[in-house]
């Protein structure tokens, strides 16, 4: 997964 | 999941409680504005990709809400009457300029790709929430003991914490190559901090 993808959390 | 959802919902509800004490009360005592303040600054830097990350409605829509309560918070704290002449400066004393200066340079030697700003911000926040709530309880032990919605509220940040990192397990069981060494450790060292405070909370409220 690429850094963009990974941040689904807040 | 569900877990998550949990963390998101105990940390909305966290800055409701706080918003209901210093309206209903029109008291700020005992709130740490340097946490307040870290707040903002986690949330600006973290979500400045809501201009260009469209990953969900839900995350695009949190993202908004977690900066305008954040910012609501301190303005009501600042600027509201009578709530800015409630403010304990001299109990609010936490030496906050050395936690900020330690998550810039870790944020800009630790992060998900050196080449980008965003990832350095990015990082940043994620260190600086693990830290920022360290005014506020130096606040509480400084005052002896928090008031009851005061202590909800903190209670509201360690819970949100808690659910997060059950759901950081849960998803590395159940997402193929789910991974996050900064995320993890951040949360780890967030959870932490609020341990002495958990403690505290339940025996306090076994008492009553």
């Amino acid at each position: 997964k690429n850094a963009a993808e990974k941040k689904d959390e807040l | 999941n569900a877990i998550r959802l949990a963390g998101d919902m105990s940390h909305m509800a966290s800055f409701f409680v706080l918003l209901f004490k210093i309206n209903k009360s029109k008291s700020v005592a005992g709130i740490s504005l340097k946490t307040q303040e870290l707040y903002v600054l986690v949330f600006c830097t973290r979500y400045v990709d809501i201009f260009w990350n469209h990953l969900s409605l839900y995350n695009s829509l949190m993202k908004v809400i977690f900066i305008a309560l954040s910012v609501m918070i301190v303005y009501v704290m600042r600027r509201g009457v009578p709530q800015r002449s409630t403010y304990n400066p001299e109990l609010d004393s936490f030496p906050h300029h050395w936690l900020v200066l330690p998550c810039v340079l870790l944020g800009v030697a630790i992060n998900q790709d050196p080449t980008s700003p965003f990832e350095m911000a990015w990082a940043f926040s994620i260190y600086l929430e693990a830290v920022a709530i360290m005014p506020q309880l130096h606040m509480v032990q400084k005052h002896g003991e928090a008031e009851n919605l005061t202590s909800h509220y903190i209670f509201l940040l360690g819970l949100y914490r808690v659910f997060y990192l059950v759901n950081w397990v849960y998803r590395y069981m159940t997402e193929d190559g789910y991974w996050q060494a900064i995320v993890w450790v951040s949360g780890a060292v967030q959870a932490v901090l609020y341990l002495d405070f958990f403690y505290n909370y339940v025996k306090s409220k076994q008492k009553d």
